[in-house]
């Protein structure tokens, strides 16, 4: 999980392309 | 042909699957068609074209990481909207994400690509080959411009293309995939929507096996591009240690 940190995070955000 | 596997599924299943991967390529293709059509159609001056041509080998990566990387979490955004995909165990979904997320940036190149000047919109205008010279990969540049310029002559719809990103995204060949199966079945939904779509939209047949020789192209640059990668790592591994978005590290193993 470490290893794949933001990843997981952007999996588990709920943002829309105009937050990014 | 009654060995195929395929999952059966109804017209009006195929029909709502389609409208929800177009929208969710909509919602997250980075520009939107309106966006590219007011876009100028400007390419760089040659002045300009020289000056990325003298930055730094290590600067000019660093641009292209952080370009592509924008466009990746955007991918990321589609692969979150794709019907099942937040389903799959969370291995899988980094898995598919890791294979396949630069594919999709490469797919999603056409729409950005300018055949008749072969140019691509990069930082801001139309950018020829020669724009990044100072990567050191000619190469693999030329074969990303080749790519994209015979994506474009297929012409594909938004539809067409957002069910052909899909399908390469939901790859079930990747290695290291847990729930194999589940995968598979998603990809052989995702290719019955797009065939659903090719013949709704009268394309000749040709187009389907034109699109899997396409599958096998996108591995190939993504390879190439890891293998380039790490030889410019080999050269500055604190350039990339530092300098580099720590999403495309984590993506390409840098």
């Amino acid at each position: 999980k470490e290893k794949h940190k933001i990843l997981h995070q952007l999996l588990q955000n709920s943002t829309s392309p105009v937050d990014l | 042909s009654n060995r195929d596997p395929s999952p059966t599924v109804s017209l009006a299943e195929l029909d709502h699957l389609v409208q929800i991967i177009s929208k969710s390529h909509l919602e997250t293709c980075q520009y939107l068609r309106e966006e590219l059509q007011q876009m100028s159609r400007q390419n760089f001056q040659q002045d300009e074209v020289e000056s990325y041509q003298s930055k730094p080998r290590e600067a000019m990566w660093q641009l292209c990481a952080v370009k592509i990387t924008e466009a990746i979490q955007y991918v990321v955004e589609f692969a979150k909207r794709i019907d099942g995909f937040m389903d799959l165990c969370q291995n899988d979904q980094i898995v598919l994400l890791k294979a396949g997320s630069l594919e999709v940036v490469f797919v999603r190149m056409c729409r950005v690509f300018d055949s008749q000047s072969n140019s691509v919109y990069f930082d801001g205008k139309f950018a020829g080959p020669d724009v990044f010279k100072g990567l050191g990969c000619d190469d693999l540049i030329s074969s990303v411009f080749d790519f994209a310029k015979s994506m474009c002559s297929l012409h594909l719809t938004e539809d067409e293309l957002a069910l052909f990103s899909a399908f390469v995204l939901l790859s079930a060949d990747r290695s290291w995939l847990q729930e194999k199966l589940q995968v598979e079945k998603l990809q052989q939904k995702t290719q019955l929507a797009l065939q659903h779509v090719l013949q709704k939209n009268q394309r000749e047949h040709g187009v389907l096996s034109k699109l899997r020789c396409k599958v096998s192209a996108l591995r190939s640059l993504c390879s190439r591009h890891t293998e380039k990668l790490s030889a410019f790592r080999a050269v500055y591994p604190d350039i990339v240690q530092t300098h580099f978005p720590p999403l495309y590290k984590e993506l390409f193993g840098a």
